[in-house]
């Protein structure tokens, strides 16, 4: 852990509300508007990572990891990967 | 693949399309050229067929925006959402937009304007995104040089509208499945401590540190490199991977080609001319010495003096007993050899020139 930068409390709040957003886009999470650092481990954001991670082949942990946030960062077609 | 819920499909199979308006990012023969092509790949394996119109309302309207654009789905700005399309009907439906915040290019350079139009009308005649890596269906964007559909794009449009009238059903290739029983590999090497195995277009690689194995498009390492490689090993001390096919080999420092590749094996190794291919190589990095197998022999090539060894080839069966012939792919770790032929991995002590073990070629995949 020492050979990377502890990620700042900025990064860490970035990279909450890119999963958010992408939940919102992609995986139908509902938003409501309320602050992130409330919805963090929510049943929905959690159920909904998890349905992310499965779609991508990856670990599901329902947590924003490191595996999970690259490929979140990756550009892609704006098209839900779930039903709407 | 994914059919889009509800099964929205086109009543009619005799389309037509317009290009509303063209991006600067390239000449309008190319943009029309890449619709074109896009359209091309799905009327290829259906009973689909496209027709470009000029002026009034078509089926499929294509047009390039940014921001905004008021269809209650707006663009982000460069990067992240490249474009998107709307399911068969009427009005909007079949359309699809491509971000103008991006660039748009005719080649490997972010974004290939042919390989996201033919994900994006994937959409506009009923299907959804796959969770297939190798199906253009994905929904991440990865070029992988040549723009085709996957047997699982395939699958999915005919289950759609059914098959094509072509006489002779075209297929797409199919993305290797890690837990496959039946899974055999084109090369395999270590790469920094690491184990790569190679198969068609794509590459796989487990590691200790996270479950799942790691499927991916080669070219997103080495998008020089060819599909379908034959051979792979590593120069532990010279950082350096190579990669063959036929008489080609590519030389890479990481992702990082080497100037004045690709080579020729035969002007390169000293390997006669008689030989057309490799069939699998592996470098010991105890002894410097690199063994290529081609068929039942041998060569053994010494990396120190960079010339291959008097008295070669050799027979396989002599110096590796119950290996037999024809070896698909071997590499070394820890001082042992694994050798595979076809759905076997032989561990090879090349010391006691003893078989250690038999196991599944995919063993390293935890399945």
């Amino acid at each position: 852990s020492h050979s990377f930068p502890a990620a700042t409390s900025e990064t860490q709040e970035q990279d909450e509300e890119m999963v958010q957003k992408y939940l919102e886009n992609y995986y139908n999470l509902k938003s409501d508007g309320k602050q992130i650092e409330r919805r963090r481990n929510s049943g929905p954001v959690v159920e909904k990572l998890k349905q992310m991670q499965e779609f991508f082949g990856l670990e599901v942990t329902g947590k924003p990891d490191a595996e999970t946030l690259n490929k979140m960062k990756e550009p892609r077609c704006g098209v839900p990967d779930v039903a709407q | 693949f994914v059919l889009t819920p509800g099964n929205p499909q086109w009543k009619d199979t005799n389309l037509t399309y317009r290009i509303e308006n063209y991006t600067p990012d390239l000449p309008r023969a190319d943009v029309d050229h890449a619709i074109e092509n896009a359209f091309q790949l799905w009327s290829n394996v259906s009973p689909l067929t496209f027709t470009k119109v000029f002026e009034g309302q078509a089926d499929i309207m294509i047009s390039f925006v940014r921001g905004d654009h008021h269809d209650n789905s707006p663009f982000d700005g460069p990067g992240g959402n490249l474009a998107h399309a709307f399911q068969p009907g009427p009005g909007i439906g079949g359309d699809a937009h491509f971000d103008e915040d991006e660039r748009w290019t005719n080649n490997y350079l972010e974004y290939n304007l042919y390989r996201v139009a033919a994900h994006e009308l994937g959409h506009s005649l009923g299907l959804s995104h796959s969770t297939d890596i190798g199906a253009l269906m994905y929904p991440n964007y990865i070029f992988s040089g040549d723009v085709q559909l996957s047997q699982d794009d395939i699958s999915g449009i005919q289950a759609i509208y059914g098959p094509s009238p072509n006489p002779i059903q075209p297929t797409g290739p199919q993305t290797p499945q890690t837990c496959d029983n039946k899974l055999t590999f084109d090369a395999v090497t270590t790469i920094r401590g690491e184990v790569m195995f190679f198969k068609d277009r794509f590459y796989m690689r487990a590691n200790s540190f996270y479950p799942e194995v790691e499927l991916n498009f080669i070219s997103v390492f080495w998008p020089h490199l060819p599909n379908g490689l034959q051979a792979a090993y590593e120069v532990v001390d010279r950082d350096e991977i190579r990669f063959f096919k036929g008489n080609k080999y590519w030389a890479f420092q990481g992702m990082k080609m080497l100037h004045g590749y690709p080579k020729n094996i035969h002007r390169s190794f000293g390997i006669p001319t008689t030989v057309k291919s490799i069939d699998a190589a592996v470098s010991d990095e105890n002894t410097g010495k690199t063994y290529f197998f081609v068929a039942k022999k041998y060569w053994r090539y010494d990396e120190y003096k960079q010339s291959m060894d008097a008295g070669y080839p050799k027979m396989i069966a002599d110096d590796f007993p119950g290996i037999g012939n024809k070896v698909d792919a071997v590499f070394q770790k820890d001082g042992f050899f694994y050798f595979f032929l076809g759905t076997r991995q032989y561990k090879f002590d090349p010391k006691t020139k003893r078989i250690l073990s038999l196991q599944k070629a995919n063993s390293w995949f935890k399945c």
